[in-house]
């Protein structure tokens, strides 16, 4: 199965 | 002050929809271009970006940045109570507490006016930059909505491969697997039916079938849906509007 990853793995925070 | 004067209610109606099953509340930041708006949900997998341009508007003023604190259950509850075909107003005073939403009949002399408690939001934001994109397909929305809905019954995952001529949705799961291949078509009486992939790079990625159905509650806004794809990144789905879009990012499924 797959694993969701979060957006937070991708976009830094301002 | 804030003014914004919708030739029609459905466009906010619409836009309201597609984002509050996502997002219960989120801040709208209204500037003399127009208003945007970044939202996550809760479980971080999801962003959405909305960017409504002052060009949409019938009328537009904005003379101090705004941000107003919506939650977008209520918004909803109270723009459902217009007709789609009426104007739309919405209006804030500087340091206002309140949205004041104007109805207009455009037939009887009718007017209705409802005031929208303001929240206090404190949202952090994620820094989105313009991302590279290895793969884009355009396709009509309706088309692709379908794709989610029936890859969903299979499996809580949907898997997007493109190659250089088709792109191919399927999902696998416990009661057998299925899938859809879409080929680029040029239909120049129904230029909405077109399909267009562009590719520099192939792609094979996956994403959550939930996230997939409340991204696809933005179907009734655009005729054609814009998917850009990079290999190990989120997923931009977009719906164009009149003047700006609703944009949704996915973070993808990857093997454990």
């Amino acid at each position: 199965s797959k694993k969701q990853s979060s957006l937070t793995q991708f976009f830094g925070k301002t | 002050m804030l003014e914004g004067k919708f030739e029609e209610a459905s466009l906010l109606k619409k836009i309201v929809e597609a984002m509050k099953d996502c997002v219960s509340s989120c801040n709208f930041n209204c500037t003399e271009n127009g208003i945007s708006v970044q939202a996550v949900d809760n479980s971080r997998v999801l962003l959405i970006s909305l960017l409504i341009e002052k060009d949409t508007f019938e009328e537009y003023r904005c003379d101090r940045n705004i941000t107003l604190g919506i939650g977008l259950g209520s918004f909803s509850k109270i723009i459902g109570n217009g007709a789609n075909s009426d104007y739309l107003t919405i209006q804030a005073e500087d340091d206002a507490d309140t949205l004041g939403i104007i109805f207009e009949d455009k037939v009887k002399d009718k007017i209705s006016e409802y005031n929208l408690k303001l929240l206090d939001i404190d949202a952090d934001l994620l820094e989105v930059d313009a991302m590279e994109t290895d793969a884009t397909i355009t396709l009509p929305s309706a088309d692709f909505a379908k794709i989610c809905k029936d890859m969903k019954t299979l499996s809580e995952s949907l898997q997007i491969t493109v190659t250089k001529d088709s792109a191919k949705f399927q999902s696998a799961g416990e009661i057998g697997s299925g899938s859809v291949v879409i080929k680029p078509k040029t239909d120049i009486d129904h230029p909405e039916e077109s399909i267009t992939i562009s590719l520099d790079k192939p792609i094979d990625l996956s994403f959550g079938s939930k996230y997939l159905s409340d991204i696809i509650k933005a179907t009734s806004l655009s005729q054609k849906v814009t998917i850009k794809l990079t290999e190990d990144s989120p997923g931009v789905f977009e719906y164009k509007l009149p003047s700006g879009y609703l944009r949704f990012y996915l973070a993808p499924k990857f093997d454990e």
